[in-house]
């Protein structure tokens, strides 16, 4: 048996629109401590991984050790969307062999005394568990911008060139890129804002190095503003994947690793 | 143009 509870649906559209942006379906793990999704995206460039811990739920549910429910992206976000932003959203789950195995969603508005009521059931799939294990690395390096200024930079870029240059130094990041026609350089400096902290760019770079990664992926990952408006970049170097953090609230949120190119 | 490396592969070596 499984249910949990949100009063803000749109934290919750938001995040599996923002996993839908690379992955088409995948498992969602619930046990007691709360909900994990991760996967890989098909070109093997973006490993998406959410928590949104017991906690983190208005109420949450969870009687079994886990349960893996595979789940179509493009669908559940076609349901959530159906959900009113001032209704309660209800997910809930009952393992019965005897029926189709399916998700339950529900959006409840309050009126007055009556409740207005909105169901949808999702039809569930075998996704195969993923092997990949995402390995604990010491990051050496750490970048904190805010995510709409991540979001204008990569947007930019991508009218022009689909891999983006970003250039780590100890006082600057330079995001780059060039095509045939043009070139474009951008220079970010660490800086704080005493009246909105939450403009401020700061950097803690021990080793500068450069990397090259695919713009189109960058560009989703800004989209998470709606999570935080702030993002966090954790490096070590070129060779190792970078991860793209989005926190929210009870050490709940969503990461991304993506794998950098390199040139031979 | 630079090569695409693959997360996969990463993942596994480690």
């Amino acid at each position: 048996m499984l249910e949990c509870k949100l009063q803000e649906p749109k934290v919750f559209r938001s995040v599996v629109e923002a996993m839908s942006e690379h992955i088409k379906e995948c498992n969602f793990e619930f046990t007691r401590e709360g909900l994990k999704m991760q996967a890989l995206d098909s070109s093997h460039i973006a490993f998406t991984f959410v928590t949104l811990s017991a906690t983190w739920w208005n109420e949450y549910r969870c009687d079994d050790e886990a349960l893996l429910l595979g789940v179509n992206l493009e669908t559940l976000l076609k349901i959530l969307k159906c959900g009113p932003d001032n209704s309660l959203l209800a997910l809930s789950y009952e393992n019965d062999d005897d029926e189709v195995s399916e998700l339950k969603v529900k959006f409840e508005v309050d009126r007055g005394e009556k409740k207005d009521v909105a169901e949808f059931a999702l039809k569930l799939t075998h996704i195969d568990p993923m092997e990949e294990e995402v390995p604990e690395l010491t990051w050496t390096n750490e970048l904190e911008m805010p995510t709409q200024e991540l979001f204008r930079i990569a947007r930019d870029i991508s009218l022009f060139s689909e891999i983006m240059v970003l250039e780590f130094d100890k006082d600057k990041l330079r995001i780059s890129c060039s095509s045939k026609e043009s070139t474009a350089d951008y220079l970010v400096h660490p800086f704080e804002d005493s009246t909105n902290a939450s403009n401020s760019v700061r950097m803690n770079i021990e080793a500068p190095f450069k990397v090259s990664l695919t713009t189109h992926y960058v560009l989703s990952f800004a989209k998470n503003k709606n999570i935080n408006e702030r993002v966090v970049i954790k490096m070590i170097d070129a060779e190792t994947p970078l991860m793209f953090s989005f926190s929210m609230k009870e050490g709940s949120g969503i990461c991304y690793y993506i794998a950098g190119r390199l040139t031979d | 143009t630079p090569i695409q490396n693959d997360l996969a592969e990463f993942y596994c070596m480690v």
